[in-house]
């Protein structure tokens, strides 16, 4: 445990406000070795939860979470004399101010995971991650021993909605088969769980009508079209598939994962190879666009609160200040 | 590597730094190349196809509290379908209706809940919550931590 202490990140100055730990635990007999990065509560981490934190993919890396997500840094890009840099300073939302947070890179062949048997290790399943990720618990328990009357939650996120509970079950398996050392598991919780292939198949139709991306007559004609709402399993080339690549076509220049941002290179940027410069331009034509769209639709919003008389604060405009009653203003939560 | 319309650059140059992987202690570069996003490595199968008997067995069997969360702008796995099965094949009756919850007295997303697991929505988040809704994550997941409503 000593030997993963922490001392300093690159890229923060300061002293971290907690302690932070960082290795790798061998599981199974070939090899693999799962990296792990543990964040100690701020306040009290010998009174505060262990909350593990996976994402998904499948083959996606925890440093997600860790970097972009609820980790203990907000990460920046700076320019430095040597070129780009990265800066860090602290988060003042990290998922740490309240549980100590474990991220693991799982399955190995993931992220800063691998294994020394090579490429063989990197075919796996469901049922093989969560295997290695509960042996993964065990040792990591041991190894901190002082957290293991601590209370403790898995959680996740996307195709975590696999990882997630099919780990649970295998240490609520594990603990009743009397593994060691037993895991004080409490719950667990994930964001946009991939979970039915039925469910998740049929949700897509009904969110694009619902965020009004299709008209609700394109649904209403793809409900009936597809068997009444049977949209996951339609066979290729009859009229529902036709008419679910149409509502593909449709919602496909949106960004996937938040139809209210911009999407950075374009959603059909497939390139592994980085480019700096390439990435640099674009990324810089994607952020002017998204200003002037964004100033459109404040152009529009001004106009249509101007029809209606009345006097909205938007964005831009000066807040009103404390014990000033605005017309209103309170039904904008 | 990158999945579509996500900028890696800052973990990217971080974690692909030699400094960072000897100061927390991760294999060097040369041992395992390169840290990428999302692994061109992984030969994956799903060999299960529904966890809802999963869900239901932790929380109605295990006694074990869940939260599933979806952000209401992500397409990528809609909070469409999470809320069809968390409100019709858990065969868990609703324990408290959906409802808003709040944080700073704004509208942060709904909640329903069925016994001991909750579904909760998080208002203009996408895919990824916390990174756009970082102070209603927060809020919620220390709730839920706490066992408070």
């Amino acid at each position: 445990k000593q030997n993963d202490l922490i001392d300093a990140v690159p890229g923060f100055d300061g002293e971290l406000p907690s302690k932070h730990y960082g290795g790798y635990i061998p599981v199974g007999t070939s090899g693999k070795r799962l990296y792990y990065y543990f964040v100690e509560a701020e306040t009290d981490p010998s009174e505060a939860p262990v909350v593990l934190w996976l994402n998904g993919g499948p083959g996606c890396s925890s440093f997600d979470g860790f970097v972009y997500e609820h980790g203990p840094f907000n990460f920046r890009l700076a320019d430095t004399k040597a070129g780009q840099g990265v800066k860090l300073t602290l988060n003042s939302y990290a998922w740490n101010k309240v549980a100590n947070m474990l991220f693991l890179d799982s399955p190995a062949g993931v992220g800063l995971s691998y294994s020394e048997a090579g490429p063989r290790d990197y075919r796996t399943d469901d049922l093989v991650t969560a295997a290695d990720a509960e042996e993964f618990l065990r040792k990591w328990f041991t190894r901190y021993t002082q957290f293991q009357s601590s209370r403790f939650f898995i959680s996740g996120e996307s195709y975590a909605g696999m990882y997630v509970p099919n780990l649970a079950r295998a240490v609520v398996e594990g603990n009743e088969d009397g593994a060691e050392p037993y895991i004080n598991i409490e719950g667990y919780l994930i964001g946009n769980a991939v979970t039915d292939t039925e469910v998740d198949g049929n949700a897509l139709p009904l969110f694009a009508a619902g965020k009004s991306l299709i008209s609700q007559a394109q649904y209403d004609t793809l409900w009936k079209r597809c068997d009444g709402g049977n949209f996951w399993n339609a066979s290729a080339g009859c009229e529902c598939d036709e008419l679910l690549d149409d509502l593909v076509d449709a919602v496909s220049a949106l960004n996937v994962y938040d139809v209210l941002e911009p999407c950075y290179l374009g959603p059909n940027y497939d390139d592994g190879e980085e480019d700096q410069d390439d990435e640099g331009e674009g990324w810089a034509k994607v952020q002017g666009a998204a200003k002037k769209k964004k100033q459109a639709r404040l152009n529009s919003l001004q106009k249509a609160l101007k029809s209606h008389g009345r006097k909205w604060p938007v964005v831009g405009s000066a807040l009103p200040r404390v014990g000033e009653r605005v017309h209103n203003w309170h039904t904008l939560g | 590597l990158t999945p579509p319309c996500t900028d890696a650059r800052a973990a990217s140059l971080w974690l692909n730094d030699d400094a960072v992987r000897s100061a927390i202690h991760a294999a060097p570069k040369q041992v395992i190349g390169e840290w990428t996003l999302c692994s061109n490595h992984l030969f994956y199968t799903r060999v299960v196809p529904s966890l809802i008997p999963t869900h239901k067995s932790l929380t109605q069997k295990h006694g074990l509290r869940a939260l599933i969360y979806s952000g209401d702008h992500d397409m990528a796995v809609p909070h469409t379908g999470s809320e069809v099965w968390t409100s019709t094949k858990l065969d868990a009756p609703e324990t408290a209706p959906w409802r808003p919850w709040m944080v700073a007295s704004q509208v942060a997303g709904y909640v329903v809940d069925y016994g001991s697991l909750s579904y909760a929505t998080v208002k203009g988040a996408g895919h990824m919550v916390p990174t756009n809704k970082p102070k209603e994550s927060l809020t919620m997941f220390k709730r839920f931590l706490d066992g408070e409503p």
